[in-house]
């Protein structure tokens, strides 16, 4: 635990007058093997520690509490900082319908996620349309249709040769059918493949969504900064989801995401009931990844 | 790594950063780096140091591949569990064994063991008409061990070869999952002892840390014979599996490179250590 790990470093720091910079150097080794061990990218890990050394430094030996303590009162700050603010909320359209466009690497949790967010927004009086989007994966727009029925909200699906096309479609039904906010689910797919993102590129262009949430799963390891920096780069997405935070994976995947895409985490899911959704708390996620 | 390079100091750092940002972990990689200054000792330079790497990688891949024999491999039908956590490719990955296995014109049938997630039955029986096989199913909500004996019967009544279950994606946090997996393997093994004859641990390559901690709790609450390792298309390298293959003393069966039927391929540990350190 890290601040048994801390407390046997700065044992000997006991009767010295400042956090000196070889201290705080050692220390942070240590802190920083607990980052890896949460999935925290090295080089976000290393930025992290840079951050910390230079806040730490010259700082007086506070009486009341031991040196550990000290620092890792600024590491968890510095973490908190990092993470985020608290605010879940999502931009509405000037224009109705709004749009939010779901995106993300594939098993992420995003279908799960649209019908989430739905019930959510429903719960608050809105009256969402869930887009089932995915044309490629096998029976994607049955797993959809069966959420949302199970939730009564309402789903568009169209037997279209392309997502860009469906997702039109279901513009025009919403705008029919006076439905807001449009929830699109889109296909799973890798960063690298540039027809794929293309295909979210001309979706985002056709629609002009208020958001795009990169949904990514808090088991990911050092491949989170890849994939979440290149969606970025993309389509600037303008929040992230945190998915099956009711396992044991600590999540450092939440650090490195903002810290390549400075994009707010805006909600975590905890769980495979369509109830299941949070508000991102950054204290939280600090907690966790510090183990 | 330029050739002529010799391994000192500044060539262990590099490597140990490679290895970290590939998931490897710090324990796997503080073991690997010990290997390979032992291997350079013993090598005295005539080798590469990213080749020599290379086959340190290989080789303690190898040693689990070593320690399992392959069970009852004449018995029919061959029952073959599919396992892991909420959407690592488990579904998919059996949809490429079954063509895999057709391929080599075997008879393989299905089992729609995931009576829980929506639309996962209809995405198997998807897999099951592209690959020709038939699949045994039930209602949603059905009681997913009573599915899977069901399937076995029917496989053994029908002289299939193979009987491939899926099962419902669970997290090893949640102990009546867990215990509802037991449950399954108990079932098949009343049918007959030696079933079921592979348990294959489907990973997501993109798993960091906690993949080990996935593998050592499936493995308490049934035996993992081989671990799947999908998703190697994308940019993630799977180093996890190595702290896995090392600490579960599992070989890795095959790897999943994208979404399609002929994406599978046979493990290889060469061009796995290779990708690794590319
Ligand atoms: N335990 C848990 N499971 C989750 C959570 N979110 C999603 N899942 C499960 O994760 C699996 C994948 O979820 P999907 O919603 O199908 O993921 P997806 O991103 O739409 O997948 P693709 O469309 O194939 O890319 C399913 O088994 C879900 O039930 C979560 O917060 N906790
Ligand atoms: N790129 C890539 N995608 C894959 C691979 N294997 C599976 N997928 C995709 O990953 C997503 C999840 O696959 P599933 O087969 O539904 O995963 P699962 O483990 O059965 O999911 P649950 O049953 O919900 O736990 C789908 O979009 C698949 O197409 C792979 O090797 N490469
Ligand atoms: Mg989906
Ligand atoms: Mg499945």
């Amino acid at each position: 635990e890290l601040t048994q790990k801390l407390d046997k470093v700065f044992r000997r720091l006991r009767g010295m007058g400042i956090l000196s910079e070889t201290n705080i150097h050692n220390a942070l080794r240590d802190v920083r093997r607990v980052l890896l061990e949460s999935d925290v990218n090295l080089k976000v890990a290393r930025d992290f520690l840079a951050r910390v050394q230079e806040r730490a430094v010259g700082q007086e030996v506070i009486g009341s509490v031991s040196p550990a303590q000290q620092v890792i009162k600024i590491i968890f700050d510095e973490m908190v900082e990092l993470l985020g603010g608290e605010s879940a909320r999502l931009l509405v359209s000037p224009r109705p319908p709004t749009v939010y466009m779901v995106v993300g690497l594939q098993g992420s949790g995003k279908t799960t996620f649209c019908a989430k967010l739905g019930l959510h927004l429903k719960t608050k009086g809105r009256r969402p349309l869930l887009v089932a989007a995915d044309l490629q994966r096998p029976a994607a727009q049955e797993q959809l249709e069966i959420l949302a029925e199970s939730i009564g909200v309402t789903v568009f699906r169209e037997k279209a040769n392309r997502a860009p096309d469906a997702c039109e479609a279901a513009m025009d039904y919403a705008r029919r059918n006076s439905l807001d906010p449009v929830i699109i689910d889109t296909a799973g797919r890798l960063h690298i493949d540039q027809v794929l993102m293309a295909e979210l590129e001309e979706i985002q262009q056709r629609l002009s969504p208020a958001e795009i949430l990169f949904v990514a799963d808090s088991m990911t390891g050092q491949d989170a900064v890849n994939s979440a920096k290149a969606f970025y780069d993309k389509l600037q997405f303008s929040g992230a989801i945190l998915t099956k935070l009711d396992g044991d994976a600590r999540g450092g995947a939440a650090l490195s995401i903002r810290a390549v895409t400075q994009q707010p985490i805006k909600f975590i899911s905890t769980g495979e009931k369509l109830d299941a959704l949070e508000v991102f708390h950054p204290s939280r996620m600090a907690s966790r990844i510090l183990g | 790594f330029k050739p002529g390079r010799k391994i000192d100091d500044e060539l262990l750092a590099e490597l140990e950063e490679v290895l970290l940002s590939s998931d490897v972990g710090w324990e796997t990689t503080d073991e690997l780096l010990s290997r390979l200054k032992d291997a350079a000792k013993e090598d005295r330079g005539k080798t590469e140091p990213e080749e020599l790497m290379r086959q340190v990688i290989a080789s303690l891949l190898g040693e689990a591949e070593a320690a399992t024999e392959p069970a009852d491999n004449n018995e029919k039908p061959r029952v073959i569990l599919v396992v892991g956590v909420n959407g690592t490719g488990k579904t998919t990955t059996i949809g490429k064994l079954a063509h895999y296995y057709r391929q080599q014109n075997k008879n393989v049938m299905l089992v729609a063991g995931d009576t829980f997630r929506a639309a996962a039955i209809e995405q198997l029986k998807i897999w099951a008409e592209r690959t020709g096989c038939q699949m045994v199913s039930s209602m949603h909500g059905a009681d997913a061990a009573a599915v899977v004996y069901d399937g076995f019967e029917s496989a053994i009544n029908r002289g299939m070869d193979y009987l491939i279950a899926d099962t419902a994606g669970r997290l090893h946090t949640k102990s009546n999952l867990m215990k509802e997996l037991e449950k399954v393997a108990r079932v098949l093994k009343k049918k007959r002892e030696t079933a079921p004859h592979e348990v294959l641990l489907v990973l997501d390559a993109t798993t960091g840390q906690n993949g080990l901690v996935q593998a050592k709790e499936f493995t308490r609450a049934i035996p993992i014979t081989g671990l799947v390792l999908t998703k190697i298309d994308g940019t993630a390298k799977g180093g996890i599996l190595l702290s896995i293959s090392r600490t579960l003393n599992v070989p890795v069966k095959f790897v999943g490179f994208g979404e399609g039927l002929d994406d599978l391929a046979v493990f290889d540990a060469d061009t796995f250590a290779a990708g690794l350190l590319g």
